[in-house]
């Protein structure tokens, strides 16, 4: 399984629809303070179902939808898609492409579709369960998230070894 | 359940001691079960040793041993349970010279078994990655992306320029 | 007593609003009283709005942002309450070249009136101090010390030979 | 008032009698991962009072005397000794100069010294109470220390405020 591209719309500093393609081997992101790249990360956690707008940053739902800027606007909606590379079938689905859509409108409505079709935050979570890339997974860390491994008690640990397991 | 568990546990611990050391260039660490009688219920402790000193609490360790300590085990879990993709926001904040130098060597190798992105200010990360995203702000407030292919000649340092794709 | 806190408070708001745009070279700032009618027991907000964007949760600010606004609070203390002494340790860390740059001009303002330390692994602030005190472990766990006036010429960026002292 | 140097003797990882000097100005305090630098931030808290091990990245009060290396054996005591230029009477003490010193055994046992008389800690703490150098004073900001001023509550903010006022 991997991951092809990013498409983010409204979402925080993206106000304009933009793509971020997923190559092999290693990509560095790159830009000055506040240009928008830990605001990648939140996409990505954000289309892959995080509901706490806390690990985000945010307050409320709708804090990841574009607020406007001095030039601009306030937006009404908020929208990330990710496409999948599903050949080898890691995802327990009949697609060899897969398609996440996720949307958040100021009135907090919001909307998952699969491959186009409307369905439920859970039927995204349930995709991911056993990829390592679920919930409480190691594979995305957050800026000043690493310490906390260490800091974290002895009994929260296992939950990072329950997710390997 | 206990067998995978403790299977789990086993092999994490083992990837955790070998990476570390490679981290660190020597010293030694281990993962000791709280409970080992039980564990479904058992934390997790962690003793580091770097090279030259000896183990002591955690909390003791500096910034950037904490860093690295965490960083092996980050990857001692990726050895033993592969994710597709790793996403990594500015982990080599705190590391010194010498320190990114051994961390960018262990990023270039997993980096060859699965997607990996790391978000970063540091120059020496940047020019560790063949493939960069410049994330930039041209209209205040708004993010815009570049991407490059960065032309294999400067990844051996002579220079900086990037090729736009 | 009421008195003495509300004029320290408008002196530091006032400060914290000048350093604050020096620092993002632009934007703008405001401390906000949670209970203005009850100075003893009140708490307080803090509003900043990096140059063109909108004011929103602090939260949402960048790492670099975040480290920017704090410096910029910091410093206003300072200038309201001097201190003898001043001692900060990686601050440094989150910031990109342009807001190291600016962060250090501050610093070498600052540095002209009280006793001023950072603890730092950027060059460019090491550049900007003309006394360093270089810490190594040539023991293995022991800590030894060396100090540097750093040649006059060498702060202008032309070598980095530093005088033993 | 100014500082002026900073004696260590089996403090942390500065087994070795060490002195640090403080001079006008700007200075960098620079070296590898884990050689020291915040144990010496450490060094000054702990001679100006501080109490609490977990302030020192302990658990215990005695945490800070040296624990030994793979070559060297623990040591029995640590001290840490601050003089100080209190030419412009800054310090209500009849003193031209101050030097506070501070002891702790293996069997916990501690002692205080200013200029070489034994007295008790709140003689300290209380030395330094207006002068910005006090407990909870902005003057000294540890690694990852900068950010909690923003992110304290709105009521906690005011401690500092309070410090300054
Ligand atoms: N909903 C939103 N609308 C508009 N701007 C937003 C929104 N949410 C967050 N932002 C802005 O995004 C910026 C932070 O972006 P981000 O954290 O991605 O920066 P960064 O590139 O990671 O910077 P750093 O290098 O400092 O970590 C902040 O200025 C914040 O105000
Ligand atoms: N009582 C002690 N005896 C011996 N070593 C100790 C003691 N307390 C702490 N240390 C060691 O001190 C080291 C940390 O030092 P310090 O935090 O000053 O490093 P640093 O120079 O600030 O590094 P960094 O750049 O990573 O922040 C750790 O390796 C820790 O084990
Ligand atoms: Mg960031
Ligand atoms: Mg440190």
């Amino acid at each position: 399984m991997q991951l092809k591209k990013l498409q983010m719309s409204g979402f925080k500093t993206f106000a304009d629809r933009t793509e971020i393609e997923f190559g092999d081997g290693l990509t560095a992101i790159v830009g000055p303070n506040g240009s928008g790249k830990s605001n990648i990360v939140d996409a990505l956690l954000w289309v892959l179902g995080e509901q706490n707008p806390r690990m985000l940053r945010g307050d409320t739902a709708q804090d990841v939808i574009f607020a406007g800027s001095q030039k601009r606007k306030p937006l009404g909606m908020s929208e990330v898609k990710l496409t999948l590379d599903n050949a080898d079938g890691t995802l327990p689905i009949q697609f060899t492409e897969v398609v996440i859509t996720r949307r958040i409108y100021r009135s907090g409505d919001t909307q998952y579709l699969l491959n186009g079709a409307a369905c439920r935050l859970k039927d995204i979570t349930a995709l991911f369960m056993d990829t390592g890339m679920g919930r409480g997974a190691y594979s995305v860390v957050g800026q000043n998230e690493m310490d906390s491994v260490l800091s974290a008690k002895p009994e929260d640990r296992r939950e990072l070894f329950e997710e390997a397991a | 359940t206990r067998g995978v568990f403790m299977e789990t546990f086993e092999a994490v611990k083992i990837a955790f001691q070998t990476l570390f050391t490679q981290l660190f260039n020597g010293g030694k660490t281990d993962l000791i079960l709280t409970r080992p009688e039980d564990p479904l219920e058992t934390g997790i402790d962690i003793i580091a040793q770097p090279p030259g000193k000896r183990a002591q609490n955690l909390s003791l360790l500096s910034g950037g041993e904490r860093a690295l300590t965490a960083t092996a085990l980050l990857f001692a879990f990726l050895t033993v349970r592969p994710s597709p993709f790793v996403l990594l926001d500015e982990v080599d904040a705190p590391l010194d010279g010498a320190n990114v130098e051994r961390f960018l060597r262990m990023v270039r190798e997993f980096s060859t078994r699965c997607q990996f992105m790391v978000i970063t200010h540091n120059p020496a990360t940047m020019e560790a990655a063949p493939y960069w995203y410049g994330i930039a702000m041209k209209d205040p407030g708004v993010s815009s992306v570049l991407s490059y292919r960065v032309p294999a000649s400067s990844i051996e340092g002579t220079t900086e320029e990037a090729v736009v794709m």
